[in-house]
């Protein structure tokens, strides 16, 4: 049965014309994950692998594509956790950055801290001679035409991002 | 949000998780992802769980640590998947989404919204859907 990996990209509406991308998207994570693992790499290497792959592709409210926060900037969170020691790493409202995944696995490995958030996560990215990227990177039209749509004083983003019940 | 839970060779069990958060969030708000417990949790002697869905009711129930629990009680993962979403949907009326794996390889893909992207690689097969009852594979 091992070993195995699972991704997942965002629960909520999914629009019709996005969802053969979001398919392909968490299948060619999925692939690349597993051949990381069949290599005899990690779990932990598995999952950040899955992830930055995600956090790249467009398609996905994570690293470019995300949505944008009131201001119609780019807020990032991400955490990562290894069972065997229940080691874990996380990042909060960071900016300007391409794979906040892998600044949450280096706050796990090089700090004795849980999670650092905002301009000390990064601060701590330059730090680890993580590339900072302009925000206008991480924008994509489809996440600018979303923002506006829910700037409306009758707007109810929750309800826009998250649909109903299944 | 994205996210993946992975056991290697050796047994080890890891969790990811990455998101841009809620759409229109105010600046500074910080959902359910970072949060250890929340958005994600790993225990070589349990299983993992990755979240994705409205945070603030995902922190509400720490869900992903909520789902181990319920592992460790002996539920199944889908079981303990379908348990930890319908408490959440229950107390606090949020929607959301967890793949869920445990030591022996056995995984589930579970979620109170009506979509949800995902996909499994295990035994060379890929494994993928994102409606509702959605389950094709295809070998790798």
């Amino acid at each position: 049965m091992l070993p195995v990996v699972v991704v997942h990209g965002g629960a909520g509406q999914i629009p019709k014309e996005r969802s053969e991308m979001s398919t392909a998207g968490v299948c060619r994570a999925a692939r690349a994950a597993y051949s990381i693992l069949q290599g005899g790499g990690s779990s932990m290497d598995a999952v950040v692998e899955a992830v930055s792959l995600l956090e790249n592709d467009p398609s996905f409210n994570a690293g470019c594509g995300s949505v944008l926060n009131v201001k119609g900037e780019v807020e990032m969170d991400a955490i990562v956790m290894d069972g065997k020691m229940l080691r874990s790493g996380a990042v909060s409202a960071v900016r300007n950055i391409a794979n906040p995944v892998q600044l949450a696995r280096l706050v796990m490995d090089k700090t004795s801290h849980a999670c650092l958030t905002a301009e000390g996560a990064n601060q701590f990215a330059s730090a680890m001679g993580v590339p900072s990227v302009p925000q206008e990177s991480l924008i994509t039209e489809y996440s600018q035409m979303r923002w506006k749509k829910n700037l409306t004083p009758d707007a109810d983003p929750v309800e826009c991002q998250m649909g109903k019940m299944g | 949000t994205v996210g993946a839970v992975a056991v290697d060779g050796e047994g080890n069990i890891s969790c990811a998780t990455s998101t841009g958060g809620m759409l229109n969030k105010m600046e500074g708000r910080v959902g359910d992802t970072p949060c250890i417990g929340s958005g994600g949790y790993a225990d070589n002697n349990i299983g993992a769980v990755s979240t994705t869905g409205h945070g603030e009711a995902i922190m509400k129930v720490t869900l992903a640590r909520l789902i181990l629990f319920h592992m460790e009680q002996g539920q199944s993962v889908e079981a303990a998947s379908d348990l930890g979403l319908a408490y959440m949907r229950s107390r606090v009326h949020g929607l959301g989404g967890v793949v869920t794996v445990d030591p022996r390889g056995h995984w589930a893909v579970r979620f109170s919204s009506r979509q949800m992207s995902w996909a499994a690689a295990q035994k060379d097969t890929l494994h993928y859907g994102l409606y509702t009852g959605e389950h094709y594979t295809q070998s790798i």
